[in-house]
């Protein structure tokens, strides 16, 4: 998946299986990716647990957890706000398209998340107060914490390499290969693809091309320009929407590898 | 990993209308003793998993919260609590449930930041 950290940088990563997106003293976001054709690196949320921890007389621990073709618009307990205490209707669940698109509202530390799922797969989107992302017990062990550190160097993917390396026999129709996927693009017919939804072209645009080349999944337009319609809705910064600077590096790490 | 299972478990001996005890009575702790009991069963293919070392933390802290003793029955009880509709009618959650509220009094307003994750 295309990650954009609380940092605004943007890597497109590998990251198979669970990782955590946010841990901290509050929150627990744990995604599970899975490749999106047979044998290729290229990953995809396939599955998305949220954690709410006990909060005081505000909430009890609340977990969301969204799987592909199921968004549920309550918790896992069935309910759709924060329990029993006083402050419960400060953690709220609101269903904006029925198996599509909800929203979660943690007003009692001041977050915003957007759960959806385009096509087969999920993406995920917060708003976050810079305190309660830094909230975190012990700073040394969050380094897989994809939404605060970006994600490790050897789970990065560099879009040249990537095309140049992955064998055709991977996006060759096959029978994992996603069936929304009538066709195969080259570089000219998904940057046309790209343009209808992402006029401008920054990395949502260039993450669209890398994803309708990758899959020849059309629904892949659509995630990159839902995620672009969700950080317009929840980036505090609005001269910083459009990204165009790709990182590679974490900054421990860039200066390791010299 | 079947955390899930012992997590729905726990809230469904916990949730329901044929027992109206509360967090304070044994079968409480009965409960919580059933559900540490199930999440022990699943401690090996569960390992590494978020949700499962988040359940474990959660029994432990409730389990000190209300003086259970870890040796006890484990049958399942069944708890009443509130139907979720009941208590979105309580509009008046204290300050501290509200971030922004509580935030602006005394100091500048937050800033605020965003994470993302979409497509492959």
């Amino acid at each position: 998946p295309h990650l954009r950290t609380f940092t605004d940088r943007f890597q497109t990563c590998q990251v198979r299986g669970a990782w955590p997106l946010i841990d901290n003293n509050y929150l627990n976001v744990q995604v599970t990716n899975t490749p999106v054709l047979p044998g290729s690196s290229a990953t995809a949320t396939s599955k998305l647990t949220i954690i709410f921890k006990n909060f005081q007389e505000c909430v009890e621990q609340k977990v969301y957890q969204a799987e592909m073709d199921e968004l549920p618009a309550a918790f896992a307990d069935g309910s759709k706000n924060g329990g029993d205490k006083h402050g419960a209707n400060s953690l709220k669940i609101t269903e904006k398209v029925s198996g599509q698109h909800i929203e979660i509202q943690a007003k009692y530390i001041g977050t915003t998340i957007i759960v959806r799922q385009v096509g087969r797969y999920l993406t995920f989107a917060v708003r976050m107060p810079e305190e309660v992302v830094n909230a975190v017990e012990d700073r040394d062990n969050q380094g897989l914490y994809l939404c605060l550190r970006g994600c490790p160097l050897n789970e990065q993917i560099d879009f040249q390499a990537f095309h140049a390396t992955e064998s055709w026999s991977t996006r060759r129709k096959g029978p994992g290969t996603p069936v929304s996927s009538p066709q195969v693009f080259t570089y000219e017919t998904a940057t046309a693809r790209c343009k209808e939804k992402l006029p401008v072209e920054d990395l949502y645009f260039q993450a669209c091309v890398f994803d309708l080349l990758t899959t020849g999944d059309v629904n892949f337009t659509l995630a990159a320009y839902y995620a672009f319609e969700d950080v317009k809705m929840l980036h505090s910064n609005k001269d910083k929407l459009h990204l165009y600077e790709r990182t590679r590096d974490l900054p421990g790490s860039a200066a390791a590898s010299g | 990993c079947k955390i899930l299972k012992c997590n729905s478990e726990f809230w469904t001996a916990t949730s329901g209308t044929h027992y109206p005890g509360s967090e304070d009575t044994p079968e409480f702790c009965t409960a919580l003793r059933a559900y540490s009991h199930c999440t022990r069963r699943t401690a090996r293919t569960c390992r590494g998993d978020l949700a499962y070392h988040s359940a474990v933390h959660g029994i432990e802290d409730l389990m000190s919260q209300h003086n259970c003793s870890k040796d006890g029955p484990t049958s399942q009880p069944r708890l009443r609590t509130l139907p979720p509709g009941d208590s979105q009618e309580r509009s008046d959650s204290p300050e501290i449930c509200h971030y922004e509220k509580s935030f602006h009094k005394h100091s500048a307003p937050p800033n605020y930041t965003h994470c993302g994750l979409f497509g492959d």
